[in-house]
């Protein structure tokens, strides 16, 4: 087991305080158009320190927040915490429970916390590429991409394998 | 840093033509490297031969051809470099139902030494899941999510939930 | 030429709002012009309010979303200037049930006008098909093509042809 | 009525000759993955005069003809041919019924023919524009294209008003 949860709170379309818990093996996430499955794809994209707007289908920080409609005013803030089972210590931290977390704010500022604690984006990056997880090109296929590996050029394909070296 | 990329592309060569072969239930698939005597920038080409027919190049591919080779890539580099989790956002979109049954068998192993967290519309692919979770757009214009019970094989949505199963 | 690109511009736009509303059922969008100064070199911009949500950018739209709201401009440009036929190869692949139920209806509805020839994986679309035929791909790799006959609202495919439906 | 049949033979997986009769409304083409039913888009597209291969999912004229199997020697040629009703007038041609083909051969020679006669491209070319048929945009949306009208820039989609115009 890696991965124990994921909460958003303010992200997206995910207003409210939104927890998911993850068991081993597969977990399905269903539902109608537009409801917000991919929302959470990005999510973990993001909290994971995605700086690319347009790999999460928005253009700047503020396209992270709830934008409010009708019925519900706007967020002024989004969250997301991926909490990491570290019982066996893969990742490179004395915790056995790690959680790694994102805000972002309307004015455009954006923090990340590590068992609650601010810490830069760069030793967040560090962190990420030590366990395999900063380039993320085959740990988060996103919707209509799958065949993306097959429409590169050979040498833009060869980073796939640089990444898995 | 060539002895490298040269130990994973064969890994993950040798895979390839397993993960192809079993995905397709037959047929020939290998990986190229488009200039082995320079290492360092070699591209890397994908040829394959789908079950009766000539090899042929990856644009007269199906798309549901092309979604499955993309998925015989992906499952090749987590076997030979697994990452600790993988996210699949709508990836069985263009299989038909024979090829969803042998991609879901493979996500299945494959969920064995790795975390996966899929979206997906397909009723075949949400039964290898352990989790099950619904999203819904509220009234309100927020996400909504309910955890789905499965009950052996079969996810049951609860009556008054309007989710697309 | 620039009063006839206006006047197709204001014909598409009335059509537009209304195909959209109609597949979506319910929410807003329109067509804008980037330069309405410069009829000879303006772009046209699209922008859209789901039902319940506010004003976006297409780039936040969900990938059923997209393909609706796709579909609407389509639509809206056959009304205007209808082609003698038209060609649609899956086009409905990533809706959902509920949406695809009004892609349909409206494809029935403009099929008294134009002919339809539509490729697609989904059974709920086959309904409003009149003429249906089956391929499947023979034991040679050539393809071969089977007359599938509808019976009342129902697809009956003969026992023995190895057809997903 | 407009499409009354389309014939193909040699043409992509279409080894032998193949017959689609086309009636009023909708027709649909269904079948496994890989089968050939986005082939009889592309054949549609390539009879039309469209000579960009990769529309067509190729590199060049030998792409489109048949070329073999394990168990069926490849073809010499592709032909496709489409046959209009034209007994109201539409087509600007003094027959009830309008058929173009075009024929391919392994050289990379391509021929076109209106009622069996040679004719050159730009005079198909001609006739199509006359009746809306040149730009195809909208006319064939091929497989995984459909929210192609989405993604493109605000000055490129203003093509697809000009070709209603
Ligand atoms: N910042 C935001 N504030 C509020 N709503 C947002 C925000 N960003 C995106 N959304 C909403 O999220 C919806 C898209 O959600 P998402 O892409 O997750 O859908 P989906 O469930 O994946 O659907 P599909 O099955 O069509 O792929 C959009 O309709 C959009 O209105
Ligand atoms: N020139 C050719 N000669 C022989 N076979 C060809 C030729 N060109 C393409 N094919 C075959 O046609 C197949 C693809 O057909 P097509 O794209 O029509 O499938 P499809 O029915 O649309 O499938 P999907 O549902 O996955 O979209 C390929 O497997 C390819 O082998
Ligand atoms: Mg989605
Ligand atoms: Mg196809």
């Amino acid at each position: 087991l890696r991965l124990k949860h994921l909460e958003l709170h303010g992200y997206k379309s995910f207003a409210g305080k939104t927890d998911f818990v993850f068991g081993a093996g597969v977990s399905a996430i269903v539902g109608p158009n537009g409801s917000g499955k991919s929302n959470v794809v990005d999510g973990i994209r993001w909290v994971l320190g995605e700086q690319s707007y347009s790999l999460l289908r928005g253009k700047k920080t503020e396209d992270m927040i709830f934008g409010g409609s009708d019925l519900r005013p706007r967020a002024g803030m989004a969250q997301v915490t991926l909490t990491f089972d570290n019982s066996d210590g893969w990742l490179p931290i004395d915790f056995s429970e790690v959680a790694i977390s994102r805000r972002a704010y309307r004015d455009g500022q954006n923090e990340y916390l590590l068992n609650g604690q601010r810490v830069r984006l760069r030793d967040l990056n560090d962190l990420m590429a030590r366990v395999g997880l900063s380039e993320r090109t085959y740990t988060i296929i996103g919707q209509g991409l799958i065949d993306a590996a097959l429409a590169l050029k050979p040498e833009e394909r060869r980073s796939l394998f640089e990444e898995a070296a | 840093m060539e002895r490298e990329f040269r130990k994973t592309f064969d890994a993950v060569s040798i895979h390839f033509r397993e993960t192809f072969t079993r995905l397709f239930g037959g047929g020939t698939a290998k990986l190229a490297l488009t200039d082995p005597e320079h290492l360092t920038t070699s591209g890397v080409e994908i040829q394959c031969k789908l079950p009766g027919k000539r090899t042929q190049t990856l644009s007269m591919l199906s798309g549901g051809e092309r979604s499955l080779t993309a998925c015989a890539l992906i499952f090749a580099l987590l076997r030979v470099s697994p990452t600790p989790f993988c996210v699949l956002d709508e990836v069985d979109a263009m299989l038909d139902e024979a090829n969803v049954g042998r991609y879901r068998d493979m996500l299945e192993e494959l969920s064995q030494s790795t975390q996966f967290m899929i979206v997906t519309h397909n009723r075949n692919t949400v039964q290898v899941a352990e989790t099950v979770y619904g999203i819904t757009m509220g009234a309100d214009s927020a996400s909504q999510m309910i955890s789905l019970k499965l009950d052996g094989e079969r996810v049951e949505t609860p009556r008054n939930a309007p989710l697309t199963l």
